[in-house]
């Protein structure tokens, strides 16, 4: 069904957003192939989480609007943890 | 605030940067401004000093690029990753690397390059991102509706003070306060705090300007209120808590000091070519700062004072003349032992110590008045 498949593209494009920002500044796991296979997988929401945490936001584990907009401002290019 | 893994530092106090190339959405003495801006927020709250150099490697090597640079770390075009630095260490460590793909600006309007400059420079200095979101560290980018009003919070003084410690104490002779550092750029000074010293003190085309922290009051001839305005208001590439200022009325030039380099300002121009180094005014390498001067306009000679002794300068043959330096006791009777500011006016020399000031009549040699430094300012 047409909708669904854009809602399909919409949360593709959700997913990979959130999985570069996870890579690019939480350390998450590029070593260990953790794929964001599912957004509600543990390693993935506990990353999740531990951006939420860090940058002051509600610590949900999802991708909520407040999550994705934080996601989606300027920011420094320098990773929040890890090497 | 957090440290980098391993907590890498700078094992000096005294460092240098240099600017590799400019973005061209902002004049070169724009941007020039914006980092030794952003370099004087670290330098307020810590015993760090910066040093500008024009070629070679330098610790801090700022520059603009886009997309793949060359270090691994692309940048990613408008928006997102505005810019990238390295912690303290030699080579790539400690530069900065800004997304010429940005908006760069130097107001609250598209990317201020200050701001975004003195996070990066936290990087270079040691410091890992901050969960504080009123912290410059926070690593989202927040923009300041007043810049004026920017200034490090807690939570960044602290960060940085654990890597190296405060600034070093105020002259041993002035009172050490025990309150928390509260950096000059906080202060606003009051023209009639009994306490008030001046940091510098300068005739202009006929007015008395008198520099305090990052302010001056400006007493116009055609008024004797004084009013009073940023520095950076008039000249925004010059330094706050400046050292010394003069007029050499037949150049209709005001020479400025900060720490060993100086200013020619013309109006409310700097000179081309400017800041000088101190050192060519013809002082030997050991001296590192002027605390005072002042130009006698009819004698054409040019008085530094430092610590208590003090150096003439010859306007005609544009040099240091010999003999000197001499002690301040000597040459200025009743005058010292140190000074921060000196007036010529109405005939007289004003010598500005601490927030008293002596009226020092040249020709009879001898202090006739005792005032408080603020006198001028109609208190």
């Amino acid at each position: 069904h047409p909708l669904h498949g854009a809602v399909k593209e919409e949360e593709q494009k959700t997913m990979e957003l959130a999985q570069h920002y996870l890579e690019s500044y939480y350390n998450f796991g590029k070593e260990e192939k953790q794929i964001f296979r599912r957004k509600d997988s543990s390693p993935v929401v506990k990353k999740i989480q531990e951006m939420q945490k860090f940058l002051g936001l509600e610590v949900t584990g999802k991708l909520d609007s407040d999550t994705m907009r934080m996601m989606g401002r300027p920011r420094c290019g320098v990773p929040d943890v890890g090497h | 605030f957090t440290t980098f893994p391993d907590t890498p530092k700078w094992q000096k106090n005294h460092l240098t940067y240099r600017i590799v190339n400019y973005t061209p959405d902002l004049p070169r003495q724009v941007v020039d401004s914006a980092i030794e801006k952003a370099l004087r927020v670290w330098a307020e709250v810590t015993p760090l000093t910066f040093f500008r150099m024009y070629a070679g490697e330098a610790d801090i090597m700022i520059s603009f690029a886009v997309r793949e640079h060359g270090d691994f770390y692309p940048f990613d075009g408008p928006g997102n990753s505005l810019a990238h630095a390295y912690p303290p260490g030699p080579g790539f460590y400690g530069d900065v690397h800004f997304d010429e793909d940005e908006k760069w600006t130097e107001n609250a309007s598209g990317t201020n390059l200050f701001l975004v400059a003195a996070h990066e420079l936290g990087h270079s200095l040691g410091l890992f991102h901050s969960a504080n979101r009123e912290a410059l560290m926070f690593p989202v980018y927040q923009s300041f509706k007043d810049l004026a009003q920017f200034h490090l919070s807690q939570d960044d003084i602290a960060g940085i003070q654990s890597l190296y410690g405060p600034p070093p104490p105020p002259s041993p002779t002035a009172p050490v306060v025990p309150t928390e550092y509260m950096p000059p750029r906080h202060r606003t000074p009051a023209k009639c705090d009994p306490a008030l010293s001046f940091d510098a003190v300068s005739t202009l085309r006929g007015e008395l300007l008198f520099f305090k922290d990052r302010f001056f009051w400006r007493r116009p001839r055609w008024s004797l209120q004084p009013q009073r305005h940023l520095i950076s208001a008039f000249w925004p590439s010059l330094p706050s808590e400046l050292d010394a200022a003069y007029e050499v009325i037949s150049k209709d030039t005001v020479f400025i000091f900060k720490g060993n380099k100086f200013w020619a300002v013309r109006g409310t121009d700097i000179q081309a070519d400017y800041p000088k180094d101190i050192h060519t005014l013809g002082f030997p390498p050991t001296i590192k700062k002027i605390d005072a001067a002042v130009s006698d306009k009819e004698k054409e000679k040019t008085y530094f004072f430092v610590k208590d002794e003090y150096w003439r300068f010859d306007e005609k043959s544009q040099s240091m003349e010999r003999g000197f330096p001499r002690r301040i006791a000597d040459g200025f009777p009743g005058v010292g032992p140190k000074v921060d500011a000196v007036l010529q006016a109405f005939g007289f020399f004003y010598f500005f110590n601490g927030s008293s000031q002596f009226e020092f009549d040249a020709n009879a040699r001898r202090v006739t008045h005792i005032l408080k430094s603020n006198s001028w300012l109609l208190c």
